[in-house]
């Protein structure tokens, strides 16, 4: 009998998850050797699930000792090929989304009896900090028994590692001896080798108990508020001052009651009111809006979170009742309109930031229903005074809609996954954003020194998270770089200084020769890319076709899998080319499918029964 | 600590020691006027067993309060917290920050100084004193500098705070000392006949490393006869 590594004729020889990550950003490179012991031709599979938010930077297939490599590829280009793959009857494999935070990147390849397939995924990411600690996070799910399996994270940080710890969520005794997790100065390591028989769900099983979340998470040493590094001409700033009391905020909770809320939807959203309010900070300042077909507030005016006020909201949130269609417009004008007047009465502190939070579920169908006309309506009412966070709840949402409202009034939008869990995610959501200890954040670099930066000026600093700004030093003749940093406290304003001498950082990172040695440059190019992207979204006519090129230029550039670009894989099969794509979708798809994050089509030319992956949520 | 009275009218300066136990708070500025108080409270050496001819004492806390603006100060060699309004911001001597508010405005220069003015017209100086982490007998101080204090009162005292006003001393019958290199001399300041030696103390707010030569007419015996009553008057039990 064959043994277990061996299902179907393919014995899968190794799996390694390489992670190097140097300054938050991190190079991951996912490898899976396999042979086909069989005496037909089989089909080799290999699924990689990745963070939405990393780019595929490479990805290559070696049968029998020859590597077909990638090439990035302006997405339009990258399509004809495939289309033309697909009209000659080629089979097409897709990379979907896959849960909340990932996107599973699914090929596959007909080897030859006897031969080998070695493929390799890389990709990147800038690790983001929330909540005090950035998260790397790899599903592991192997499909069989794997000869050697491996993840190794080598974590450096100029800064030096404050905490480093691994979250497993098949870890058993057995395997706790095979997870090692250590770091000292600068430098930290994950290690995960289970052996064979460590992998077994059973002693005499031949499954798998790999199966899981494999979350690395950690912080650095902040002995400084911020920590400007330069190499090869391209600087990065991270910036996260700490021990800063809070700025009291003026909170708005824009809630839907339409009828769609009803069940536990609107359970789940009173449970994670109630808790929010548990949270309110006393010199806080809120008030609810419910809105439906029409629109209704708790109190006419903002209040400030005494112990009563708090009592009586949630008997408040225990008690509304859903209703009705849905007039997002006059809801959002009311609670704007509520934070404008408390401002200028005098009823919230000087001092004080203010932001509304919209939950909803589902698409403006009452009152003003068009989508560019509340846009308009919102954001000429904000005036850029204050952000607006949606929170998009449930299936049906529009949310593309509600993302580009609140983007282009300096706030974010978030899914609420329809699950158990959805009040933790509304809670953990607040928990982000309740603590802002800077307002106006701005970061300020010596002009004639620097070009091509990042954005540099945010509405908030949160406490728990991270600023992050990059760019390109072209005053090569200076010794020094200083970067300020001006921003409103709770009590005061306050302007950080960081002076970098060049010299020094010069000879300090070439000790570190084992570090890849453009991560700057690429992470600059990562978030470029990134916020490009992102106000691609809000931009129109030639505006946004100037942020399309940029953001195509650098895909190109940086071989980046972004949704402007594809990755083309070209194999010679049958004296006939065979394409592989990888692609990411863009924004333009519908609000369902937008978590369609990537998709990565791989074509090639079976023996028989070619096949079609199907692109779905 | 060593104390440093500039007396520009006199175009001189006078010097004193005071040796206190570790753990004693002095008062230096108190306004009656304006609130504003400075506090500094004693540190010792590291190892207060150790053998070393005299025991040093230097500044390992200093409390700066201001009323009239709901303020505190609060700094150590290890960190710098401001409490305004009951509520509490901290820094580190890793920063390089300036925090302004309502005419208050601390600047934090990384690990050299601070500097604090409050208002117009009174400005203070913090200087960070970094000793070698492994020394076996010092550790981290601290030094106060006053270099503008045209804004407050008339009646403000303190080990410092008193010498705010203008007042005049003279010294004659100047003759060799004990040290040949140190002369000296006798004093009349605020109707007291004082023998003093001619000396040097260090001025560090240009260069916190070094520091600058300062000669003046030391005045022994914890500054008696120099600063009214006696130094054990300056005793206050907390830093605020």
């Amino acid at each position: 009998s064959l043994p277990d590594t061996v299902v179907n004729g393919i014995e899968i020889y190794s799996t390694k998850i390489n992670c190097k990550v140097t300054s938050r950003f991190a190079h991951n490179v996912v490898t899976t050797r396999a042979v086909n012991h069989a005496d037909t031709a089989k089909e080799v599979f290999f699924d990689v699930e990745l963070p939405k938010t990393a780019f595929i930077t490479n990805f290559t297939i070696t049968i029998d000792g020859v590597t077909y490599p990638g090439n990035v590829k302006e997405k339009e280009v990258a399509k004809k090929q495939y289309d033309k793959a697909v009209s000659q009857g080629k089979t097409a494999g897709l990379v979907k989304a896959s849960g909340r935070k990932l996107e599973k990147f699914t090929v596959s390849v007909n080897v030859a009896a006897g031969s080998k397939v070695t493929f390799e995924l890389t990709y990147e990411e800038l690790l983001k900090r929330q909540k005090g600690k950035y998260e790397m996070y790899i599903k592991v799910q192997p499909k069989q028994l794997v000869n050697h399996f491996e993840i190794v994270a080598d974590i450096y940080e100029p800064q030096g590692i404050k905490e480093l710890d691994a979250d497993v969520s098949f870890i058993t005794n057995d395997l706790m001896d095979v997870l090692t997790t250590s770091f000292s100065g600068k430098k930290g390591q994950v290690s995960f080798k289970p052996t064979f028989d460590q992998q077994r769900s059973c002693p005499t099983c031949s499954t798998s108990l790999l199966n899981g979340d494999f979350i690395i998470r950690y912080d650095v040493n902040r002995e400084q508020p911020g920590n400007v590094q330069i190499v090869n001409g391209y600087f990065v700033h991270f910036f996260a001052p700490q021990n800063l009391p809070v700025v009291p905020k003026n909170v708005v909770f824009v809630i839907d009651v339409s009828g769609s809320m009803s069940g536990q939807k609107m359970a789940q959203t009173k449970e994670a009111l109630l808790h929010i309010l548990n949270d309110v900070r006393e010199d806080d300042f809120l008030n609810f809006i419910l809105f439906s077909s029409d629109v209704s507030t708790w109190k006419e005016n903002m209040v400030p979170a005494t112990p009563e006020n708090l009592r009586m909201a949630r008997e408040f949130v225990r008690n509304f009742r859903v209703t009705g269609a849905t007039n997002i417009n006059d809801a959002l004008l009311k609670g704007i309109e509520m934070i404008n007047k408390a401002r200028e009465t005098g009823i919230v502190p000087e001092r004080s930031t203010s932001i509304i939070i919209m939950l909803t579920d589902g698409e403006a169908n009452t009152g003003e229903s068009r989508v560019d006309k509340i846009q308009e309506n919102v954001r000429n009412a904000i005036g850029g005074k204050f952000p607006l966070y949606n929170l998009g709840f449930g299936h049906d949402v529009n949310y593309n809609f509600l993302e580009k409202m609140a983007l282009e009034n300096h706030g974010l939008a978030r899914r609420i996954y329809e699950d158990s869990d959805a009040n933790l995610q509304m809670q953990g959501f607040y928990d982000e954003v309740a603590n802002p200890l800077l307002t106006d954040v701005d970061l300020q670099y010596p002009q004639n020194t620097i070009s091509d930066i990042t954005q540099n000026n945010y509405q908030h600093f949160y406490d728990g998270s991270e600023i992050v700004v990059a760019g390109r030093v072209v005053d090569f003749e200076t010794n020094s770089f200083v970067a300020d940093v001006k921003g409103h406290g709770a009590l005061n304003d306050l302007t950080f200084t960081e002076e970098v001498d060049l010299k020094e950082m010069e000879e300090a990172l070439k000790e570190q020769e084992y570090i890849f040695g453009d991560y700057i440059e690429r992470l600059w190019a990562y978030l470029t890319i990134e916020q490009l992207l992102e106000k691609r979204k809000n931009a129109q006519g030639e505006e946004k076709e100037k942020l399309t090129a940029q953001a195509l230029d650098l895909s190109l550039k940086y071989h980046f899998v972004t949704p402007l670009t594809s990755m083309v894989v070209t194999k010679p099969e049958d004296n006939e080319d065979s394409e592989f794509i990888a692609d990411k979708p863009g924004e333009e798809v519908k609000a369902d499918q937008i978590s369609h994050a990537y998709a990565t089509q791989l074509n090639y030319q079976p023996p028989s029964n070619p096949y079609y992956f199907v692109d779905g949520d | 600590p060593h104390f440093i009275i500039e007396v520009p009218q006199k175009d001189g300066a006078l010097c004193f020691n005071i040796d206190v136990q570790p753990g004693v708070v002095l008062n230096l500025i108190r306004d009656p006027d304006t609130g504003i108080t400075v506090n500094g409270e004693i540190i010792g050496e590291k190892d207060p067993s150790s053998e070393t001819k005299k025991k040093k004492s230097y500044f390992g806390r200093l409390g700066i309060v201001d009323p009239q603006m709901d303020l505190q100060i609060e700094v150590t060699p290890q960190k710098i917290t401001l409490w305004s309004g009951g509520r509490r911001t901290s820094f580190t001597w890793m920063d390089t920050v300036t925090i302004t508010q309502n005419g208050l405005s601390v600047t934090i220069n990384k690990k050299k100084n601070m500097v604090v003015s409050i208002g117009d017209g009174v400005t203070f100086v913090i200087v960070l004193h970094e000793v070698w982490k492994k020394h076996p007998i010092h550790q981290d101080f601290l030094g106060l500098y006053t270099v503008d204090s045209h804004r407050m009162s008339t009646k403000t005292h303190g080990l410092l705070g008193q010498f705010f006003h203008p007042f005049d001393f003279e010294v004659f019958d100047v003759r060799p000392g004990s040290d040949p290199k140190k002369p000296d001399a006798t004093m009349i300041v605020k109707n007291h006949k004082l023998i003093v030696t001619w000396g040097s103390q260090k001025d560090y707010r240009m260069d916190s490393g070094h520091g600058t030569k300062v000669s003046c007419w030391f005045v022994h015996d914890n500054g008696s006869g120099l600063i009214d009553g006696v130094h054990t008057d300056y005793i206050v039990p907390t830093l605020f």
